[in-house]
């Protein structure tokens, strides 16, 4: 596996606060969960009404989606399982180099 | 045999490194290639000069990828670039002027050492491999380390944070040596352009606060005649206009430093995709992606030729 499997479970998760409330709630969940924000780069920047695009490891998915639920703030799974799509993308030319 | 590169797959820090190599053995007339200094891992930092040679004074464009390591398709698009800058400048007449007019400073990796790390070890590592004297964390956001505004709203004074500024401004040697090159060239550089991901927009002026600039009605037309031409290739849409109110307010940013150095047309490209695949955008779009960029580009440089009132 590419990274030593290290993506396997960790997923890409979408939410958009729709009040300040939310984006309150969100700085706290993530405070204490580890996530690596894609966009925006920091919590801080995080905005009423703006995309959060963020990646979590598999052994917070459950708690941060359990969370979000809780919080009722709207959220998506963009990418289910980071690894896998790693390895697409890297599959992808090992094709391209058979053909 | 010619050269065999596939610019339509990710590449290592090291193919990268051989592939300038090889553009400059085989282009001897329109490609110069050196360093500019070293990162804080000790490899070296490339330029690739591409132009026609010639005695008068040109103007020059600058463009940096791979500012921040995951953002692959930064350093997918400079490649590409210089690969249709090459390949066209026989019969593309727009092309060939702007490489006999202008010369253009391409660097395909800004971050090395960040980008290395996201090949080897952690694929969505954002900042430089600095070490930091108190703290385990390491790296500095090289896009916060730029000596305007440094360190103000919108970067961490954290070590830890991926937005971190730095120990002082231009404390990372990429930084540094980037900031040396473009003040010794600054009366000859007239645009900067900087390549990122993912959002699709193309900003200018200023991250670091609500203001307008004061060449605006230029460099606004500039960039709404970017993405148009971006529009034409496949009907993608970028939203464009100052960073602060495009994206979000940051500080310590090379295009604001740019700006305030003196380059009167400074541009950040946030690449494709809105989210879908973010980071991870397939190697199936690179072809799309850059060739709409190159569009792009060429504008922003063609309009260089031209007054603008």
């Amino acid at each position: 596996y590419l990274y030593n499997n290290r993506y396997a479970g960790d997923q890409v998760i979408r939410v958009t606060p729709v009040s300040n409330g939310e984006v309150e709630e969100l700085r706290r969940l993530f405070a204490n969960l580890t996530v690596d924000l894609w966009r925006p780069n920091s919590a801080a920047l995080i905005r009423e009404g703006g995309d959060v695009d963020l990646h979590v490891g598999r052994n917070h998915t459950r708690g941060l989606r359990a969370g979000l639920q809780r919080a009722h703030i709207r959220h998506k799974v963009l990418i289910s399982n980071l690894q896998s799509e790693i390895e697409k993308q890297t599959g992808y030319r090992s094709s391209r180099k058979r053909r | 045999s010619e050269f065999q590169y596939d610019y339509e797959v990710y590449h290592s820090l090291e193919e990268i490194q051989s592939w300038m190599y090889e553009m400059n053995r085989t282009h001897p007339h329109l490609v110069d290639m050196f360093s500019i200094g070293r990162s804080f891992e000790g490899r070296p930092l490339y330029i690739l000069q591409l132009g026609k040679r010639t005695r008068s004074y040109k103007k020059a464009v600058w463009i940096d990828c791979g500012v921040h390591a995951r953002e692959w398709i930064g350093p997918a698009f400079c490649q590409w670039f210089v690969k249709e800058a090459l390949h066209s400048y026989k019969y593309d007449s727009v092309m060939r002027r702007l490489m006999n007019q202008l010369n253009f400073y391409i660097m395909p990796v800004f971050n090395v050492d960040g980008y290395r790390y996201s090949w080897t070890t952690d694929r969505f590592w954002r900042k430089t491999r600095s070490k930091n004297a108190k703290y385990q964390c390491r790296g500095v956001d090289a896009n916060r380390n730029w000596k305007v505004k440094w360190c103000d709203e919108g970067a961490s004074s954290h070590p830890c944070d991926d937005t971190y500024c730095g120990p002082f401004p231009e404390s990372e040697p990429e930084v540094k040596a980037v900031a040396k090159f473009l003040r010794k060239h600054r009366k000859r550089v007239r645009a900067y352009i900087s390549i990122h991901a993912y959002a699709q927009m193309l900003l200018y002026p200023y991250s670091y606060k609500y203001a307008t600039i004061p060449n605006f009605s230029c460099v606004e037309s500039a960039a709404q005649n970017a993405v148009t031409a971006l529009y034409s290739a496949y009907g993608v849409r970028y939203r464009y206009g100052p960073a602060s109110t495009t994206l979000y307010v940051s500080s310590g940013s090379s295009m604001d430093w740019a700006y305030k150095n003196g380059i009167p047309y400074a541009f950040a490209f946030e690449l494709r995709d809105t989210g879908y695949f973010g980071f991870l955008l397939p190697e199936t779009l690179i072809n799309p992606t850059c060739t709409e960029t190159t569009r792009a580009v060429k504008t922003i440089a063609s309009g260089l030729l031209k007054k603008c009132p």
